[in-house]
Parts: C-alpha cells; sequence; structure tokens
C-alpha cells in the first residue's frame, strides 16, 4: 500500500495537468506520465476527458498506448508494436515493471523461465537486477528470490489498474470472503455455545456426585 | 475510487495466502498431532 | 501524570532507606510495578539465553508497600540454577554500572535480580531462595523476579514471577495455593522443600507516554507478527520435552502404585493413598493443561487456515 501513498500525489498533478491539455500537450502529458518512474496508476488519466478526446484523431496511438500501461503488458506491446509510438528506455523499463506486477498477480511462485520469456530479457543477472533494483526496491512486490530453484515467491504485489470486468470478480471474490468469515464467526459462537452448555452439564454432574456422596456420608 | 480499486485488487490477489501441497501435508500433520495429544490427554484422565 | 512515576526522589528515598519499615514485617513488601522497559529487556534477554538459565539486575525505587522496578540490566553470568549466587561472578560488572549510572543521571539504585526458568514456570528453587535470602540480608530492599521465556511464547502472554524470602526459621501464615503450574520431574524435589520460604507478590506495569507511542507505532508488526506465528510451530521441542516429563512421571507414579499394590492397599494410610490420587490428579491436569495449549495453536492455525486460504481469488 505504500505504493499507492506515494503515487498518490502524482496521479492528482497529473490529473490536474490533463484538465488543462490538449491535442499535442496531451500526447506529451502522456508521454511524461508513462516515463515517470515512480508512477504506475493511469486510470485516473485515462478518465480524464481530453485524453479520452484523442481517441480517432491523429494522436490516438497515444491513447492506446495510454491504455497499454494501464492494463497490457511487455508482450502486448510487441504483439502492436507497429501501431504504439516508439518507448524510450524508461518507458520500456516501466512495462516491464507493469509486466511483473500482472505475472505477480497471477502467480505466487513465479520461474525465472517464464519471467525471462515475458519481459524479453536474455539471462538470470540481469533478470535479478531488475526484480531487485526496479521492482522490489520501489516497492512494487515483495517477495524472495530462490536462485537455487530459479524461481521468484511473490509475498506482495501492488495493484495494478484493472481490467474492464475485472471489478465483478473481484466484488465476488471480497463476497466469498465475507461469506466464509461469517460461517466462521457463526461456527465459533456455536462451539462457544457448546462449550459452555458441557461444562454446566459437567458442573452439574459433579455437584449430583458431591450430594448423592454427601447424602451416603450422612447415611453413614 | 480507482486508487481504492487498485489497493483492493492487490489484498484479493493474496488469497489463498498458502495453497501448496507442502502446507497441506504440514497443516494435516499439526491437526493429528494435537488429536494425538487431545486423546493421550483423555487416556491420562480416564 | 502517567510520567510522573519516572520522577526519582532521592531525598524520599534515602529516608525509606533509614526507617528501614521491611524490618518490621517479613510480609512488608506486597506489590510490584515493571515498567514496560524493564519487562521487554528481561524478556528479550531471558528469551536470548535459550533453555540456559540466564540473570540480570534491576534498577527502581520503593514507594510504601510497592517495589517499582524502573528498568534492569543483563549480567555476564549464566547458569544461576547451577550454582550459588551466581552474579558472584559479575560484582564487577555491577559495580562498575551502578557507578557509571549515578554519572549519567540515572539515581535509582539496584532493588532486585531476575533470572530465567526456561520452561519450568517461575518459583524459587532452593538456590534461588538462598541468593534472595543473602540479597534481603545486605542490600534491602531486594526483589527476586522469574521468567519462564518458554511458557511465555506458547501462552501468549509473559510466564513471569516476583517474589521475596520470609526471614531464616520464620513460620509464614498458611497460604492459599497460588495459581496452579506444572512442575517438571526434574524439579519438583526441589521445588516442594522450598515453597514455604517465600511469597509471590502482586505485578502491576506501567509506560510513559513516550513508550505508548512508540508501543502503537509497532502495533502493526506485533499483530502482524502475532497472527502469522504459531505456537504449534514454534513450540515444538518444548510441547514434547513437556510430554516426556509427563510420561516419566506417570512412569514414577505406576511403579509406586505398583509397589503399594503388592504391599496390601489396606495397610496403606489413608493419607499415602490421597497422595497418590493427588500425584494421579496432578498429572492428569497437566496433561489436559498441555493439550489445552496445543489446542488452542491448532484453532488459531484452523481458523487462518479458513480465513485465508478458503478463498479462491
Amino acid at each position: 500500500m505504500e505504493v499507492e501513498q506515494k503515487q498518490g500525489d502524482l496521479v492528482q498533478q497529473f490529473v490536474l495537468l490533463a484538465t488543462s491539455a490538449r491535442g499535442r500537450a496531451a500526447v506529451e502529458l502522456i508521454t511524461h506520465a508513462t516515463s515517470h518512474p515512480q508512477l504506475f496508476a493511469f486510470s485516473e488519466l485515462l478518465a480524464s476527458p481530453h485524453i479520452a478526446e484523442l481517441k480517432g484523431t491523429e494522436h490516438s496511438a497515444s491513447l492506446d498506448l495510454l491504455r497499454l500501461f494501464a492494463h497490457g503488458t511487455w508482450t502486448d506491446y510487441k504483439n502492436n508494436a507497429q501501431m504504439l509510438p516508439r518507448l524510450d528506455p524508461p518507458q520500456e523499463l516501466k512495462l516491464k515493471q507493469l509486466t511483473v506486477m500482472t505475472l505477480a498477480e497471477t502467480a505466487k511462485v513465479l520461474p525465472y523461465d517464464l519471467l525471462m520469456q515475458q519481459l524479453d530479457i536474455s539471462n538470470v543477472r540481469e533478470l535479478e537486477d531488475l526484480l531487485i533494483n526496479d521492482c522490489m526496491y520501489s516497492g512494487i512486490v515483495r517477495g524472495k528470490l530462490d536462485q537455487r530453484r530459479r524461481c521468484f515467491e511473490v509475498q506482495f504485489a501492488a495493484g495494478r489498474d484493472l481490467r474492464p470486468g475485472q471489478l465483478d470478480n473481484m466484488i465476488a471474490t471480497l463476497a466469498n470472503w465475507l461469506n466464509s468469515s461469517d460461517n466462521l464467526l457463526l461456527t465459533i459462537q456455536e462451539k462457544i455455545k457448546w462449550a459452555d452448555s458441557m461444562s454446566e452439564q459437567v458442573r452439574r454432574h459433579k455437584k449430583e456426585v458431591e450430594d448423592k456422596a454427601e447424602e451416603m456420608r450422612k447415611s453413614i | 475510487e480507482h486508487s481504492l480499486l487498485r489497493q483492493i485488487s492487490s489484498l484479493v490477489r493474496r488469497l489463498p495466502a498458502i495453497d501448496s501441497p507442502k502446507f497441506q501435508d504440514d497443516f494435516l500433520m499439526e491437526y493429528n498431532d494435537t488429536l494425538l495429544m487431545t486423546y493421550l490427554a483423555t487416556i491420562t484422565k480416564c | 501524570d502517567s510520567d510522573a512515576i519516572f520522577e526519582y526522589d532521592e531525598a524520599a528515598q534515602s529516608s525509606i532507606q533509614q526507617q528501614k519499615p521491611w524490618t518490621r514485617d517479613p510480609h512488608y513488601f506486597k506489590n510490584v510495578k515493571i515498567s514496560a522497559l524493564a519487562l521487554l529487556k528481561m524478556v528479550v534477554h531471558a528469551r536470548s539465553g535459550g533453555t540456559i538459565e540466564v540473570m540480570g539486575l534491576m534498577q527502581g525505587k520503593t514507594d510504601g508497600d510497592t517495589i517499582i522496578i524502573m528498568d534492569a540490566f543483563a549480567l555476564p553470568v549464566e547458569g544461576t540454577e547451577t550454582r550459588v549466587n551466581a552474579q558472584a561472578d559479575a560484582y564487577e560488572y555491577m559495580v562498575q554500572y551502578s557507578q557509571t549510572n549515578k554519572q549519567v543521571g540515572r539515581l535509582e539504585n539496584v532493588v532486585g535480580w531476575y533470572h530465567s526458568h526456561p520452561g519450568y514456570g517461575c518459583w524459587l528453587s532452593g538456590i534461588d531462595v538462598s541468593t534472595q535470602m543473602l540479597n534481603q540480608t545486605y542490600q534491602e530492599p531486594f526483589l527476586a523476579v522469574v521468567i519462564d521465556p518458554t511458557r511465555t511464547v506458547s501462552a501468549g502472554k509473559v510466564e513471569i514471577g516476583a517474589f521475596r524470602t520470609y526471614p531464616q526459621g520464620y513460620k509464614p501464615p498458611d497460604e492459599p495455593p497460588s495459581e496452579y503450574q506444572t512442575i517438571p520431574l526434574n524439579k519438583i524435589e526441589d521445588f516442594g522443600v522450598h515453597y514455604k520460604q517465600y511469597y509471590s507478590l502482586d505485578i502491576t506495569y506501567f509506560k510513559s507516554s513516550l513508550d505508548s507511542h512508540l508501543l502503537d507505532l509497532l502495533w502493526n508488526k506485533y499483530w502482524v507478527n502475532t497472527l502469522s506465528s504459531s505456537p504449534l510451530l514454534g513450540n515444538r521441542d518444548y510441547v514434547a520435552g513437556q510430554v516426556a516429563d509427563l510420561a516419566e512421571k506417570l512412569e514414577q507414579a505406576e511403579s509406586q502404585l505398583a509397589h503399594s499394590g503388592r504391599m496390601g492397599g489396606f495397610f496403606m494410610p489413608v493419607q499415602k493413598k490421597k497422595e497418590e490420587e493427588s500425584q494421579l490428579a496432578k498429572i492428569s491436569r497437566d496433561s489436559s493443561k498441555i493439550t489445552v495449549e496445543q489446542l488452542h495453536g491448532l484453532m488459531s492455525q484452523v481458523i487462518k487456515d479458513t480465513l485465508f486460504n478458503s478463498v479462491m481469488s
């Protein structure tokens, strides 16, 4: 959640700038946002009216690029490179970081081979540098590199912008979680009631036995 | 609010927290150990 | 005003030192107040000793029938249960530490010693009683604190006891039994012989406004650690030791019962029979206690598994 706090101000800044940027200026803004080293959230910018106006104009490729940074991965970029603006190195790095975030959302253990294939990285050293310096230090993921098993164990991954249709899935998961928590709570309460009634029973039984013993003692 | 959605998305994606065969084995072993101890305590009591 | 307790009134402490009210009443001190700082330092030190007994000193003051522990420091000695007056090895260290303290404005005197009983509960052994008696002869006011770091982890709260010994030969009034605790077989002799030579004091804790602020900052980390740890995993060897101890006690009880059986039960005096039963009752109680702790650990594991592993995202 630190990532969200860090980038909260940045998002506000870019959204503010977007209110007065049109056409060429909006394209510049998109380039600046997709190059900024600490920004990993683009939904707010995508929702700005002036940015949405780029659709269908000569600058619509930039709008597509912003959408790619909001939801896509490096592989998506490669598959559509001819229709998108060329990326400069900071943008390339960011898109690779976003790709790691997406992969970390889908699995808890990421094999190096998968990561190298998805990120177009040819050696382990370069991959580990990216994971350590550009992903873990920037807080977008937390985890452990297991060199022996050649995999990255994910403990935490900051959330990426939601893709259309994901919201329902998330709501369903939360409802499911709430439901199982409620059931657990009910179970615990039943168990407490059961334990209380059992201890009451044991206490009563013990008293009966003592009363009987007392009677016997008196009768003897 | 997009920021909140991203945070919820990050939290929800961590579920299930741990779901590996090894965890299941360990968990069941702990479970059985504790059941065994409860059984022993009950026998001791009797 | 929560910080007022941290003021040290040297004149008041000196006058109490001159009056020596504790000499007129062997049961004079009844309460102990321990600062959060001193408690944390003692528990961390005790845990660092693992299965070895460690010891240290406590600094503070008195206020009526209450001994107030402000701070504590470890002594470079180990194995307090294996030799008389372990702190003798650390006299030089103690003197230097106390003098240096005064130079930096820490005016509190040493008012007691603490040591650990890893895994076998908080009480005074024979050696502890003689050490404490010695201290109460020459260094009053002096308190003995015992911490069990192993049970602290399993019980989820600090296993700690504060004690004062009675003067040699003093016959204490019949004490109500303190909270029941399991005494391992290899310590039971030591426990049985001396437990009438000392009494335990009520312990309360206090913290400064700064402590409160710092502990609040650590609150999340504390909860993450508490929720993500499990006594089932952290305490395996301790539980195994307890079960082994229980087995030994059962063996012993069985051989005694078998022995008395050969003698013919009807010859056995009622008192002896009662002892046998109470011994077995204790064993049954100890086994229930161990199991309850295990069940608590398992319940928390099952609850966490249901909460965090049953939902697929």
